[in-house]
């Protein structure tokens, strides 16, 4: 028997992409790009911000457009991209 | 596609930029050359035309940054934000900025130009094998100067072909030094240092003093990445260290271990635990070209598109044979419409890859010698019977003259075939009406039937001025008459009686043949199309005498 990986995270410095959870990771990006912040303005609670965050990115990125966290939207979300906003405030 | 609120765009379609610094992954030639293509990109369907100013304000600034780089919009570190751009205007929009904590390649991996050694600046063939060893990377091996070289071809053993790669114990890049190499140890702030050192500056870029001592001289530049380097974390630019120590196990590697996103990294020193200095190992790299394509779309005046096939699609892919995707095509020309007619600045031209150079001909032509798609410029291209010809430096290619997928064969040499001839050969031409072939070369012209040939003549025999030293291209008009361009001017001869007409020439060749370059480097007929020639570029022209189209020589007439 061999015992199982014990797989340990570490924080290296002058890394700037951190071992952040998905859900950080979503709050980073859509308001980065510009999804969340017209959104926060209106005045809805969080989570209904980030599911139409998400469905607006999902939209613009020509994903399926499911308001979740799904895979397919983080797995996009840590593509190499433009820095450019998708949706100009 | 997308455009930004108003439209905005260039009041003007002679867009000039400016590039203001390089990366130090990739040579500056590289690098000109990507923008210069990406820049192509978008003046192959538009009216634009693009400019390359040395100093002063252009309406597009390119520089390399990392992190807080002087705008509000910081970079991310290695991976993540790739670059960005503003849209037009003045000031800092229209710029276009790149993370340079990227590791930028050509999109395939380490492209490594070399200098000096033998190869004429050919990049690196890896892997390559040099006594026995199979190297994917530079190697200091075989030599006690320290400097790391690479083989040009896949044998060293065989080719003997080998250039120096890039190290700051060669040259350095910017600065004040002329890129002259770094000095070690030297002294800064009365600390020696016998490395490249960041220490010193804010932007996480090392640089080197090319004195012995900084706070004396002042004279500096900065480091060029080895093709060995990390990229990103917080040793950039140093080689990885193997073995090195982490969490107390040693690694020969890179690893992946203690990283959630699996990606491979090295320690830069012996151990981990005590220096935490680390970064990336190098991957593939992300292609400038493709990256600066879409930047560039967007310092035009492109927003995001939601295509995942166009060009302005905000995520990277990399594609190996790029074409704009139409979606591109429809946005940029509904700013600035259709290209139509002539570009009339054609894009200004990089230093060349090789030079040219006289050496030993060897006794055989081996294809590999002359790579054609090395040649930035040719001395001279003409057609004879049907068949394009390429000559440069002594050799010519044949391409036969079905349409632009032709065979090509070569290189031959000239003297076999013409053994009268000189080296360079300026322009050439066949006289339809004997079957005649006419070349000249400085002042001097032959003319050869089969293997029989006259010359060499003066050219004042064709009654050319004294004041013309060459002819630089000739021209087939009709059966009896051959234009002969030297400068910006063009002579018509009358094949007949081998005299230029004497009344109405020389004409300027810009009057005749508008939006062609003042001085062309040659013309010829091919395919029912008249072509000019300068530099790496054709201009195209229809029997009307309309360019129709303007395009790379090696991309367009070979199959490079």
């Amino acid at each position: 028997w061999s015992l199982p990986l014990k797989s340990i995270h570490v924080t290296f410095p002058g890394d700037i992409i951190k071992n952040m959870t998905d859900m950080e990771l979503a709050q980073s990006y859509l308001t980065r790009f510009g999804y969340m912040e017209k959104l926060q303005r209106s005045g809805f609670q969080s989570m209904v911000s980030t599911t139409n965050a998400l469905k607006k990115m999902q939209q613009h990125l020509g994903l399926e457009e499911t308001g979740q966290l799904d895979s397919a939207t983080v797995e996009a979300m840590k593509q190499p991209r433009c820095g450019l906003p998708d949706v100009a405030n | 596609y997308k455009t930004f609120e108003g439209d905005l765009k260039w009041d003007h379609n002679d867009v000039t930029y400016r590039i203001l610094n390089y990366s130090p992954d990739l040579d500056s030639e590289l690098t000109d050359d990507a923008f210069a293509r990406a820049f192509k990109v978008w003046s192959d369907v538009t009216p634009l035309t693009f400019t390359r100013l040395y100093d002063g304000t252009a309406d597009i600034m390119i520089s390399f940054g990392k992190g807080d780089h002087g705008d509000p919009y910081p970079f991310d570190g290695k991976d993540g934000l790739l670059a960005h751009a503003y849209p037009p205007g003045k000031g800092i929009q229209g710029d276009a900025h790149f993370d340079d904590d990227e590791n930028w390649t050509l999109g395939k991996g380490p492209v490594v130009k070399t200098r000096y050694g033998n190869a004429e600046g050919a990049l690196c063939h890896f892997p390559f094998t040099f006594e026995g060893k199979s190297y994917s990377t530079c190697t200091t091996d075989g030599r006690a100067d320290n400097l790391p070289w690479c083989s040009t071809t896949a044998d060293f053993g065989r080719d003997k072909k080998y250039g120096f790669c890039p190290s700051e114990l060669l040259y350095t890049i910017g600065g004040n030094a002329d890129a002259a190499p770094c000095v070690f140890p030297f002294t800064f702030e009365g600390k020696e240092y016998d490395g490249c050192t960041t220490e010193g500056r804010n932007d996480g870029y090392r640089w080197c003093a090319t004195t012995n001592n900084f706070d004396q001289d002042k004279k500096y530049g900065f480091c060029p990445s080895r093709d060995t380097a990390v990229s990103g974390g917080n040793s950039e630019g140093e080689p990885c260290h193997f073995p090195f120590t982490f969490l107390g196990q040693s690694y020969d590697a890179c690893t992946n271990e203690g990283r959630g996103d699996g990606r491979l990294w090295c320690a830069t020193t012996a151990s981990y635990d005590d220096d935490k200095k680390w970064g990336f190992c190098r991957d593939k790299g992300y292609s400038l070209f493709l990256v600066a394509a879409h930047e560039f779309g967007h310092a035009l005046g492109l927003d995001h598109s939601n295509i995942r096939q166009a060009l302005m699609y905000p995520m990277y892919t990399y594609v190996e044979d790029f074409s704009l995707h139409r979606d591109d095509v429809a946005g940029i020309q509904y700013l600035y419409g259709r290209r139509e007619g002539p570009v009339p600045t054609p894009p200004r031209p990089t230093t060349p890859f090789i030079s040219k150079t006289t050496t030993t001909t060897p006794k055989t032509v081996d294809p590999n010698a002359k790579d054609i798609c090395k040649v930035n410029k040719f001395d001279t291209i003409t057609v004879i019977k049907k068949d394009l010809y390429f000559f440069s430096d002594g050799y010519y290619w044949k391409k036969s003259g079905r349409g632009n997928n032709g065979e090509l064969k070569g290189p031959f040499r000239v003297s076999e075939r013409w053994g009268a001839l000189p080296t360079v050969i300026d322009a050439a031409f066949e006289d339809l009406l004997t079957g005649y072939l006419y070349f000249f070369s400085g002042s001097q012209f032959w003319v050869y039937t089969g293997q029989s040939y006259v010359g060499p003549r003066n050219i004042e025999k064709l009654g050319l001025p004294a004041s013309v030293k060459v002819v630089q291209g000739a021209l087939q008009r009709g059966k009896y008459k051959v234009l002969l361009f030297s400068g910006e001017e063009y002579w018509r001869m009358d094949v007949k009686t081998q005299k230029v007409d004497e009344k109405g020439y020389p004409r300027y060749t810009q009057n005749t043949f508008g939006g062609v370059p003042s001085q062309p480097n040659d013309a010829f007929q091919f395919n029912g199309h008249t072509y000019f020639y300068w530099d790496r570029f054709y201009w195209r022209l229809t029997s009307t005498k309309l360019v129709d189209r303007v395009g790379y020589v090696k991309y367009d007439l070979l199959p490079c």
